[in-house]
């Protein structure tokens, strides 16, 4: 058993959802937060058999997508405080980020 | 230590957060919604002693029971879409999902 | 790849976001709640490469610090329901508390 840990688009989750359902792959949503942009998104954990891995992964793969966010941070990304002037930029969010960990145990009661 | 990452029923979420305090096992909560049903349930981050990890087990399986929930669902489960005619249809959701993952390191500061 | 997975007081989590920025670390936030005072406090996921770990752990370390919390425990500790008068305790919240798991597979689409 594994534990597919993917963060995505808000905009992608109903999408990602529904073809993990006709998938028959079972998975929980968590709401989630952004470090940088402070946008929110969603957490995906899917626990999955090993061999169904790659399967889910290009599921996520085609049911999200990178979209361009323009953004005015609040503050500095460096260090410099004194003569900052907010203004726009445009930062690329990926359609998903995915991290895979293994399962000892799995149980179901 | 090992991580244990428990997904039960809302309802039953107060008496396992009691039982595990009375254990004087340490759980963190979050909100999260199926993927299935799209109702929302609530997964427990609970990290506690490889020695434990049974006794907390335990402790879930006996507070957290299995109900029967009627649902409609909003779009076919399958692939057909044509004439879909959503109905209600009864889903048996178990008392808890539970993975057991590995913890390599443990701080508190 | 490593997931740190450290829970924080609300009050540090801006700070700890901010600390990370700067760092060039990437990471998401999760709203939680704590299994014995049910405040509510936050969870970070944090994947790194496992040089960094050590770099990160000394981040939320200097940004997050202790603190004490008076509450009115809802009810008992232990067994005792009978003649129980709820009165405010001090409780003493450390500022993280850390989970490094290890991450097998990472994928970014
Ligand atoms: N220090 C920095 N300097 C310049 N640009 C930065 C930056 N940190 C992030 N970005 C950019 O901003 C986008 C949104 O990041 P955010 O942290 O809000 O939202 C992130 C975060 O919630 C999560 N994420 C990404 N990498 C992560 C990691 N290693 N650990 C935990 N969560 C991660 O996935 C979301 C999308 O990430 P993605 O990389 O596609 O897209 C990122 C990236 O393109
Ligand atoms: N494709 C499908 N076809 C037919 N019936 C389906 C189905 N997917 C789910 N169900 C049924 O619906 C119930 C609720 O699923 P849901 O995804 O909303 O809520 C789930 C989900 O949040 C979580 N969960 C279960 N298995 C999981 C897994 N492998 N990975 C991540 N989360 C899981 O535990 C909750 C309860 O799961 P449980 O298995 O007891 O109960 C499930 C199951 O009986
Ligand atoms: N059974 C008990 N008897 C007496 N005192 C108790 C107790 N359980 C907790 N406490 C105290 O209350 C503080 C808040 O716990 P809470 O569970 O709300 O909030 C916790 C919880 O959300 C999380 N946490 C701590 N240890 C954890 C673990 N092993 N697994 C999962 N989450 C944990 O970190 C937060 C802060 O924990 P921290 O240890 O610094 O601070 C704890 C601890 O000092």
């Amino acid at each position: 058993m594994k534990m597919v840990i993917a963060i995505v688009q808000d905009k992608d989750s109903p999408k990602l959802a529904q073809n993990l359902i006709q998938a028959g792959v079972r998975a929980t949503k968590l709401a989630s937060t952004g470090g940088f942009l402070h946008a929110g998104n969603t957490t995906f954990l899917i626990g999955t058999d090993e061999e169904r891995v790659p399967e889910v992964l290009s599921l996520i793969r085609t049911s999200c997508r990178s979209r361009e966010q323009v953004v005015t941070p609040m503050s500095p990304m460096g260090s410099q405080v004194e003569s900052y002037v907010p203004y726009p930029v445009s930062v690329q969010v990926g359609g998903a980020t995915i991290f895979v960990l293994d399962v000892e145990r799995f149980e179901q009661y």
